[in-house]
């Protein structure tokens, strides 16, 4: 199923505050869609998902399990 | 297993612990007996020791705080981040934060068990980073376990170990 604004939103928050995503520059959009990519890459990589770089299903339900507010890779 | 990006362990094996505040989602006792038993799942393999007091700054400094609770991590109301704690270094190193916005439970399966979620936290007071291994403690997902039969996974055990050695009692 398409993934909405909201879901997309948890992602963001996910791998900034775990995986060292900076805040989105908003007027560099290209900029900011590969950084989100390689992010969600090392998450994917870290959790033994596919990795594609890009956010499903599979990669949003890891996301909202309940989990430590460490991060998992040195920021 | 994974270990903190530089020189994060504790340079004694005598530590200590204190217990800041408690959580109303249990007696006072459940959580002095949840923690405790938390930090000897790593007294059990290692040489630390730790000493519980009441007063002053502890190595480990344990409290149940929510939302912004000034550290720079604020919790995120109930689910999502359960607790967080700092690695070993002067300061607010080695100090564990649990969200109390967070159901905890002493010995039922429901809500968030306090000494799973502790033992792990512990783990990074003492210098482990989250473990890619599913079956370990250290991994970053709550995962509930049946606390009277619970031993410290090998990968946990490993980690441990490699900073700071077996338990010489042993």
């Amino acid at each position: 199923s398409p993934i909405d604004k909201d879901q997309e939103k948890i992602a963001m928050n996910y791998l900034t505050k775990l995986y060292g995503l900076q805040k989105q520059d908003h007027n560099s959009k290209l900029k900011s869609s590969s950084a989100l990519s390689l992010h969600l890459k090392e998450m994917q990589e870290f959790f033994g998902l596919e990795v594609t770089g890009k956010l499903n299903e599979e990669t949003l339900n890891v996301m909202k399990k309940p989990r430590c507010g460490v991060p998992d890779v040195a920021a | 297993y994974s270990t903190f990006e530089g020189d994060y362990k504790w340079k004694k094996n005598d530590l200590t612990y204190r217990i800041q505040n408690y959580t109303p989602d249990m007696s006072q006792a459940e959580v002095d007996d949840s923690i405790k038993r938390a930090l000897q799942v790593w007294a059990d393999v290692t040489p630390l020791r730790f000493t519980r007091i009441n007063s002053g700054t502890a190595d480990i400094m344990i409290s149940f705080v929510v939302k912004d609770h000034a550290d720079g991590y604020p919790f995120d109301g109930p689910n999502g981040f359960l607790a967080h704690a700092f690695p070993p270094f002067e300061g607010i190193g080695g100090d564990a934060h649990f969200d109390d916005d967070e159901d905890f439970f002493f010995q039922s399966p429901q809500g968030y068990n306090l000494f799973l979620v502790a033992a792990h936290e512990f783990g990074h007071s003492l210098g482990l980073e989250h473990s890619r291994d599913p079956g370990a403690l250290m991994y970053p997902s709550y995962v509930y376990r049946d606390i009277n039969t619970f031993a410290l996974p090998q990968d946990d055990v490993n980690g441990i170990q490699f900073l700071y050695g077996p338990n010489p009692d042993v």
